[in-house]
């Protein structure tokens, strides 16, 4: 049975969704299968996988409002292994049309009950907000990852993201854990980076990956060509970053 | 009379902070008066300006709940010219607890209302959502300055924030205007700044300021020293650059 993982923080531009569709890819190089859930209305990780938004009939939004089945909207990628249940601009309309409908928190959770059993990861890319969407993917998620960015302003956020994870554990999700603290854009060139990594290490200790996501021009290129990292450029310190954190979560998955 | 702005785009991590305390900063040195009003629960404004959220004892979140004025929240930072209303992340709680408050989306425009008339510009750091806080922020503002990175996953989002305003634009507020598109973070190194930069000059034309900023990193370091950039290095690329969009931005508001 896959493990659903939230990728989450509420930081915005900490690297959410550079990590959950190369994590998958690297993941699926691996011989894993991987669904991708992408719950940002901005459908950055849509475009990412490479999908064209213009020729899509369904996406997460109909999922949610019970339009259409999860296993009939999901798509395949052109990373092996990966699916993606894809989302475009039209899934900020969810958050204002669930706001009265019964077990709005459950609509993603019971969604992927029917999917989940083919992939031996499920990962959910989420918004920069601890709005409906992203209640949505941690009641449905085992645990969740958190990128956080080496830089100072991203220190600031973690304190309401454990507080939320806390209170979605009282009330909806007993089992939610933390599977891992990620530090993505790290520049060795300043003081900075080296610093908001030992804060982040100090804070979280040994949930914080071995592996840390150098900052890497590579990265912010691959978007544009609809490919993954270890696609667009298999050599780069990007791809070698998202292969080395694919490894650590398999051997992590183990060790449990 | 104040000009208010709010600093606005949904896409996390684009450099609304950055622009919204650098700005005022350079226009306090330019003797213009300015108000930061933090209304992101992450208080990176806050923050950023210098301020210890400990000694706190009113903030946004009070002023939104009409337990406080906005006249004794406001405080002076070590920026020339440059008071700002602060938060912290309490703020989170402002969103639920109003949800069925009458004015609700009025309450930022009733609070500055006492004080605007004392400052040139007000300026409002909006969180990386589209809810209840960035809608108060839309109602309460005269026009909205939107940072697009240039980087390609920013381009998918500027559609969803013209939607939310011209919705905002009928339903509350019919002067909400767009002052300007700022192109931040752009990197000469890399031919993906400057296609993203082409293409948001032809999607948004005269609207985009002359001024660009340069990636930069003193520009992220400033804040670990609660500094604006004009005070931490003053002869940085990025200091430059916000003064120059200080006088662009004086310029223009000359031209009206
Ligand atoms: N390690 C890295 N090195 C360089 N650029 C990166 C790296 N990781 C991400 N980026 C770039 O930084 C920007 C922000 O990353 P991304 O969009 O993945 O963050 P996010 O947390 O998903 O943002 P949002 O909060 O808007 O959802 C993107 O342009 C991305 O291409
Ligand atoms: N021109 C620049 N050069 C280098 N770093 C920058 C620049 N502008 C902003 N930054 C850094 O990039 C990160 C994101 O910027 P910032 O926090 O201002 O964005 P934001 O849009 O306010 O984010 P959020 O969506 O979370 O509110 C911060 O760490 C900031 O210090
Ligand atoms: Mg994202
Ligand atoms: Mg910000």
């Amino acid at each position: 049975m896959a493990r659903i993982v939230a990728v989450v923080n509420q930081k915005g531009g900490v690297g959410k969704t550079t990590t959950t569709v190369n994590l998958a890819a690297c993941l699926g190089e691996l011989g894993q299968r991987v669904l991708v859930v992408d719950s940002d209305p901005q459908s950055n990780a849509t475009t990412g996988l490479g999908i064209d938004k213009r020729k899509l009939r369904a996406t997460l939004y109909e999922v949610l409002l019970d339009q259409a089945a999860a296993s009939e909207t999901r798509l395949t990628t052109a990373s092996n292994g990966v699916d993606i249940l894809p989302a475009t601009v039209e899934l900020t309309g969810a958050d204002l049309e669930l706001v009265d409908a019964p077990r709005r928190e459950y609509r993603l959770r019971d969604a992927l009950r029917t999917v989940r059993d083919e992939y031996d990861l499920v990962l959910i890319d989420c918004p920069p907000s601890l709005g409906l969407l992203t209640l949505n993917a941690l009641v449905a998620a085992d645990g969740v990852l958190i990128p956080i960015q080496c830089e100072f302003y991203a220190l600031e956020g973690y304190s309401q993201l454990l507080k939320t994870v806390l209170r979605v554990r009282a009330s909806f999700n007993h089992s939610l854990a933390i599977d891992g603290v990620l530090l993505t854009m790290y520049d060795g060139r300043t003081a900075n980076s080296a610093q908001v990594a030992s804060e982040v290490r100090r804070y979280f200790a040994h949930l914080v990956f071995d592996t840390v996501i150098a900052r890497n021009v590579r990265l912010a290129e691959a978007p544009s060509h609809g490919q993954a990292i270890s696609t667009y450029d298999s050599n780069s310190k990007g791809a070698l970053n998202y292969r080395q954190l694919a490894e650590e979560v398999v051997r992590r998955a183990g060790e449990e």
